[in-house]
């Protein structure tokens, strides 16, 4: 003789979690996310410019998302000058299971010690898990404004693939992708790093690292930083950074817990 | 029946009668009670990854409404949502032998997916796609 309404709540039993019982509630879900253990990034921060660009993807899944009629909380995001995310970035979004954006690993002094009119950059790709396939893999950098002097000057940016590391003898290059750009031009250059990054996950060992060249419109190498390319020394949210769009290539099945 | 080998040996009128006499039953007795049961529903449940202390890695969403299905599959079914024509066999039969057979579950007929962006130990960041995290709809199966 009692109302269905409390036979429902009466079987929930509410209670504060003891310390115990909440890290392996932790657990559990970490396992669900498949994720081994949580996350300790050591250094980050979310207004760097690869966070930022990962913080566009989502909202623009988040928005896709909302017609079917679910919704859940958005964050509120730091504002940009530029769009990071071009239609071709969603055209690879929509069908990915999974995006990962990478750090540069070459530290700005080491870089600047060593080169005058190129760049290096190296991504550690060994983190991805096993059975994703990269559909698309893209290095970003970002170019700013010029001073007036250049302003109708014209440059080349090459993207190489460093084939053999610079202390065995001379640095052997592959040309992955070159473009024109204006000095006076201002935002993101997106170079395809695709079949570099495929390789680069069968054959680990063949990761070295991409180099960076800017020519002038006479074919003199110049410093990048000349044509306003953000390669090391600059704002956080314009710093370089590596992004890749994975498809899981195989059905994967969580543990018996 | 509940038991097949012993419903095939009863005679075949039988059975019918008995389904009738059971709904009958029922009605009578739900009407008699006078009160309204609470069907099958899609109800709030909201998970916070901030409450579980993890805003340091998770950029994105600070936590998800997940909503859970409750609620009796009690007869008419048809009058709840989206009961399986099974789920409406199930309870007729749930009638005849309570003991035997239970009552059809309240559970999700429609789940959607969440993306979460994290950043991982290299401070890297991956945005992920999970399915069947949340419940669009709910029914008695």
């Amino acid at each position: 003789n009692f109302s269905m309404d409390n036979e429902v709540r009466s079987s929930f039993i509410q209670r504060r979690l003891r310390s115990q019982e909440r890290r392996e509630m932790q657990r559990e879900i970490l396992s669900i996310l498949g994720l081994p253990h949580r996350p300790r990034p050591h250094v980050h921060t979310k207004h760097n410019a690869a966070p930022m660009f990962m913080l566009d993807l989502y909202n623009t899944i988040s928005t896709d998302a909302e017609p079917h009629g679910y919704s859940y909380y958005k964050p509120a995001l730091p504002t940009q000058a530029s769009p990071m995310v071009t239609s071709q970035d969603s055209r690879f979004l929509d069908d990915a299971d999974m995006v990962m954006s990478f750090v540069n690993l070459v530290e700005q002094d080491q870089d600047l010690l060593h080169q005058q009119h190129r760049r290096e950059f190296r991504f550690d790709l060994s983190r991805i898990p096993e059975g994703e396939a990269v559909t698309a893999a893209e290095f970003r950098i970002y170019k700013d404004f010029v001073q007036e002097r250049y302003e109708n000057e014209t440059f080349i940016v090459s993207i190489y693939q460093v084939l053999q590391a610079p202390s065995n003898s001379e640095v052997e290059l592959l040309l992955l992708d070159q473009r024109d750009i204006w000095a006076a031009e201002e935002g993101w250059l997106v170079f395809d790093l695709t079949p570099t990054s495929n390789l680069w996950l069968v054959k680990p060992e063949q990761n070295l690292g991409l180099q960076l060249v800017l020519e002038d419109s006479h074919g003199h190498r110049r410093n990048p930083r000349l044509a306003g390319l953000v390669t090391g020394t600059g704002p956080q949210d314009k710093q370089p950074f590596m992004v890749a769009f994975f498809k899981a290539s195989e059905v994967r099945f969580r543990s018996i817990r | 029946s509940a038991h097949g080998s012993k419903g095939r040996q009863s005679n075949r009128s039988k059975p019918q009668r008995t389904v009738q006499d059971a709904l009958k039953a029922v009605e009578a007795a739900t009407d008699n009670l006078g009160f309204s049961k609470e069907g099958c529903k899609k109800h709030e449940l909201y998970v916070s990854f901030r409450d579980l202390g993890w805003q340091d890695w998770i950029i994105a969403p600070e936590g998800y409404a997940a909503y859970y299905c409750e609620g009796e599959c009690a007869f008419p079914l048809n009058s709840y949502m989206n009961a399986t024509n099974h789920a409406i066999v199930q309870t007729l039969v749930h009638f005849i032998n309570p003991e035997t057979v239970p009552k059809p579950c309240c559970a999700p007929t429609q789940l959607h997916g969440i993306s979460v962006l994290y950043f991982d130990d290299s401070s890297n960041v991956i945005l992920k796609k999970y399915r069947n995290m949340v419940v669009r709809a709910c029914g008695c199966h």
